[in-house]
Parts: structure tokens; C-alpha cells; sequence
């Protein structure tokens, strides 16, 4: 079973 | 005084209907390089950014840096009240509360003004570093949209692996499962048939169907569309616009729980 992850787990907000 | 033209409104168009499933609303971020969009979509799973060049306008005068909050929805309704072949041009005065969209006939004939309201957004700006990403393919968009269709019908999400050999796309589901595989075209006359692959490493990436669906959307503007994918990083999927600029789509991959 695979999770959706979010861009914030990545990208930092700037 | 913010003003833009386009000789025709087609490119436009396009830009709208390939953003309109996924954002909401938008910050259009105006200066004198240009126009200027990243916007992530409400789940944060998936990121808009859009770059249209001053130099790729009939006419841009941007006499101060301006962030214009604009509704998407609404914005894609006036813009399906052009003609493709109409002339648009977008105007504003500094420090706006209106966005005006002026539609103008081929013959000059027929002129149009929408007054759109802006909206007072935050800005939140995702810093995206500069990636050297592992697999980089070009490959038709066309190609691209109908795998994704076709694959939708099996599960929810798609598995995309890239090797030297090829790229190969999979979704599995509790009727079955499919898998399409495109090889590295050998020498294709036509460029814009081409599947190109450059790879530094071997990638396997799961991303969810609904939105890669919405991506493709945008296959109207391009007849290439370039993937970029190292593992456990978001997949970046990019169209040309044109000589004016690109759209990226970033989109956060499905990882083992």
C-alpha cells in the first residue's frame, strides 16, 4: 500500500 | 500601468484550460521579464508553475511589479468568450483592484472588455531546488495523455520505470492490470514523434492518475512533453509554450507506507 505524499515533504516554503 | 498583448488568444486559452482542474485561484505575478505563476493545488500534492516571457508578447509594458490574485475559474470563463483568432490584452493600472481582458476581432470589427475583480491572496512561494534528475524523457504529448487515459482505467495510481532501454508504464487495480512500454525511438525523422530518453540511473516512481490526468490537459499547447524523475522526488512534467515560455507541472510521488 502505497501514501500520497505533499510537496512540502520536498519543497521548502520560501 | 500593466499591459499585455497577444495577437492571438489561443495560447491563452490553452493556458487556462490546462490549469483550471487543479488551481483554484492564483497569484499572476507581473514584472517587466514577464508573467510569472506557482500555485499549488488545495492538497498540496501537486504545483502549477508557469512562465510566460515579456519577449514573447506583441506588446508588454509593466511599469511596476505587480501581484494580481485572480479567481481561475472565472478567468477561464472570460477566456472562453474569445475567439482563438482574437486579439487579448490584459490591462491594469499600478496597484489594481480590476484586471481588464480586452477581446479584439481579426477585422477589427468586434472589441470586447471583461472586468474581472482580483483577489487579495497570500503569497506562499515553494523554494524548488535546481535538480540534476536521473531520467529525463521527451516524448510525445499526445502519446503521454492516452497512456495516462488508457492506464487510468486500472487503478488510481501509475507506476512510471525508466531505464536505457525504455520507459514503462504500469497500473494494477482489482480487475487487472496494464503496462505500456514505449522504447527509445532509433532515428525518427519527425522531432516531434520522437521518445527521447537521457538517464543516469534507473528510476521507478508511483504518482497518482488523477493527476497526471489534469496535466495532460495542457497537451494542446506542446506536441512534446519532457518527464523528469529521480527516485522519491516530485516528477516535474513540462510544456513548451511556444516561444513564450513553459508550464511545469510538479507532482509528489506515492511512496511505501
Amino acid at each position: 500500500k502505497k501514501k500520497q505524499t505533499t510537496l512540502t515533504n520536498f519543497f521548502k516554503k520560501s | 500601468m500593466f499591459e499585455a498583448r497577444l495577437a492571438q488568444s489561443a495560447i491563452l486559452k490553452k493556458v487556462l484550460e490546462a490549469v483550471k482542474d487543479l488551481l483554484t485561484e492564483a497569484t499572476f505575478e507581473c514584472s517587466d521579464s514577464g508573467i510569472q505563476v506557482q500555485a499549488m493545488d488545495n492538497a498540496h500534492v501537486s504545483l502549477v508553475s508557469l512562465n510566460l516571457r515579456s519577449d514573447g508578447f506583441d506588446k508588454y509594458r509593466c511599469d511596476r511589479n505587480l501581484s494580481m490574485g485572480m479567481n481561475i475559474g472565472t478567468m477561464t470563463k472570460i477566456l472562453r468568450c474569445a475567439s482563438s483568432e482574437d486579439t487579448v490584452t490584459l490591462r491594469a493600472v499600478d496597484s489594481p483592484d480590476n484586471i481588464i481582458f480586452i477581446f479584439e476581432s481579426q477585422n477589427k470589427e468586434k472589441l470586447a472588455e471583461y472586468e474581472m475583480k482580483l483577489i487579495n491572496m497570500d503569497l506562499e512561494h515553494l523554494g524548488i531546488p535546481e535538480t540534476m534528475y536521473s531520467c529525463v524523457v521527451k516524448m510525445p504529448s499526445q502519446e503521454f495523455a492516452r497512456i495516462c487515459r488508457d492506464l487510468s482505467q486500472f487503478g488510481e495510481a501509475i507506476t512510471i520505470a525508466c531505464s536505457k532501454e525504455g520507459i514503462k508504464f504500469s497500473a494494477a487495480g482489482d480487475y487487472g492490470n496494464a503496462n505500456v512500454k514505449l522504447a527509445q525511438t532509433a532515428d525518427s525523422d519527425k522531432e516531434e514523434e520522437a521518445v527521447l530518453i537521457d538517464m543516469q540511473e534507473p528510476v521507478k516512481l508511483t504518482f497518482a492518475c488523477r493527476y497526471l490526468n489534469s496535466f495532460v490537459k495542457a497537451t494542446p499547447l506542446c506536441a512534446q512533453v519532457k518527464l523528469s524523475m529521480s527516485s522519491d522526488v516530485p516528477l516535474v512534467c513540462e510544456y513548451q509554450i511556444g516561444e513564450i515560455g513553459h508550464i511545469r507541472y510538479y507532482l509528489a510521488p506515492k511512496i511505501d507506507d
